[in-house]
């Protein structure tokens, strides 16, 4: 099974077409492993990817660089995962 | 219910396929568990039909939900209103008028192969899959694989991408699945796919910036949908037409139904709007259902006064 241990999940505010292209050179970084839970669109929505624990410093630094704006929503989906995971198996066991 | 199914939970495949099993059970006279197909790893696809008028092809609603296998909350919220549907029928006036003149067809896991794997192998699969001939990459995106301006914007050839198209329209077994049950069955008047997340509330069409015909139609019924849903929880939506309300999408079910005669197309994007994602905890899972029920019920009571 997949495991996310310290992947992030950052919300990045693009304000305009400038930044979007700029955003483009990230989404097209196929070595980062990013995977985009809201994917960039032209009507200004925020942007939501998974960023593997491993690409966190990279792409913290083209962010930084390119002056796009970011928080992170989710600091460690692993963390996530487990609990909805313990809860699954709580309730498997209950159902039985 | 009676086999104790906890509907503020995730489930999986099996459970979810059983408790559909004991709705049908404990309500033969309004309910029936209908396989309309398989999976490409041959998993059945079930759909619950909820008809007063057995036998007869009446003007009917498709649910959709489980498309996108890791949006866990609209499998959820679609075997919960299941449950709704059968405990309020001969309660509730608005839906038994409802039931009175249509059937309702509700299909909680639309792609089976992939909710299984997002359960054992990876919880964030999205695709479903099938195998790729010539490419390591699994699957193709069952809501770009629509015969609805296929390949067109906002989609991808690649197959290794989250939005691959697929080789060609149809080419998934889930999606044809339900494109032959609903092309031969000819009378559906209205079709909403459950997704998530984003707390979006929209209509076609995805796959071009052109107005739709309905859309002022369409527009109005969904602000009335979304203000209903708003009024149990707060839960804000917004509404409008796919393209430009998220960005472009060709070979959407959504814009599929619509060109193919089913005026009534909608997509919900359900909560939340990103501090969870896709993995909204269990215990907003009722919340959820309950809020999108009026939403739902508000679309199906305005198909039903305005049948076509």
């Amino acid at each position: 099974r997949e495991k996310f241990f310290g992947d992030q999940v950052f919300r990045i505010n693009v304000r305009n077409g400038d930044e979007s292209s700029k955003l483009s050179q990230l989404v097209n970084s196929d070595n980062l492993k990013l995977n985009f839970w809201k994917s960039p669109s032209t009507f200004s929505r925020p942007v939501d990817v998974l960023v593997p624990s491993v690409s966190l410093q990279s792409v913290r630094s083209f962010l930084k660089s390119q002056g796009l704006e970011y928080s992170v929503t989710i600091e460690d989906l692993q963390a996530l995962l487990d609990n909805e995971d313990e809860e699954m198996q709580h309730n498997e066991g209950q159902e039985r | 219910s009676s086999n104790n199914f906890n509907y503020g939970a995730y489930h999986s495949l099996e459970a979810i396929y059983r408790e559909m099993d004991s709705i049908a059970r404990d309500f033969p006279a309004l309910v029936s568990r209908v396989k309309i197909g398989h999976s490409f790893e041959n998993r059945p696809m079930y759909v619950l039909k909820f008809s007063t008028a057995e036998g007869r092809r009446r003007p009917a609603i498709w649910l959709n939900a489980g498309i996108h296998s890791r949006e866990w909350i609209s499998q959820a919220t679609a075997i919960w209103t299941a449950r709704k549907i059968v405990s309020d029928y001969g309660k509730d006036p608005a839906l038994t008028s409802i039931l009175e003149k249509m059937d309702i067809f509700l299909l909680p896991v639309a792609n089976p192969d992939g909710y299984v794997y997002t359960q054992t192998q990876n919880r964030l699969w999205r695709k479903t899959r099938s195998l790729n001939p010539g490419s390591a990459c699994v699957g193709a995106d069952p809501n770009r694989n629509w015969n609805a301006s296929f390949a067109g914007e906002g989609a991808s050839d690649n197959p290794c991408s989250e939005i691959y198209h697929g080789p060609h329209a149809n080419s998934e077994v889930e999606v044809k699945s339900v494109v032959d049950f609903i092309q031969g069955h000819r009378n559906f008047k209205c079709f909403i796919d459950l997704h998530s997340y984003s707390q979006l509330l929209m209509y076609p069409y995805g796959y071009t910036i052109k107005k739709a015909p309905d859309a002022d139609e369409l527009d109005e019924v969904a602000r009335r949908a979304a203000k209903a849903l708003a009024s149990l929880s707060g839960t804000t939506y917004q509404v409008g037409p796919t393209c430009t309300t998220v960005y472009p999408a060709s070979g959407s079910s959504v814009d599929w139904a619509y060109d193919n005669g089913i005026k009534y197309a909608f997509t919900f994007e359900l909560r939340d709007t990103g501090h969870y994602g896709f993995l909204l905890p269990a215990n907003q899972i009722i919340p959820t259902a309950e809020e999108t029920w009026l939403g739902l019920k508000t679309i199906m009571e305005h198909v039903r006064d305005n049948l076509y």
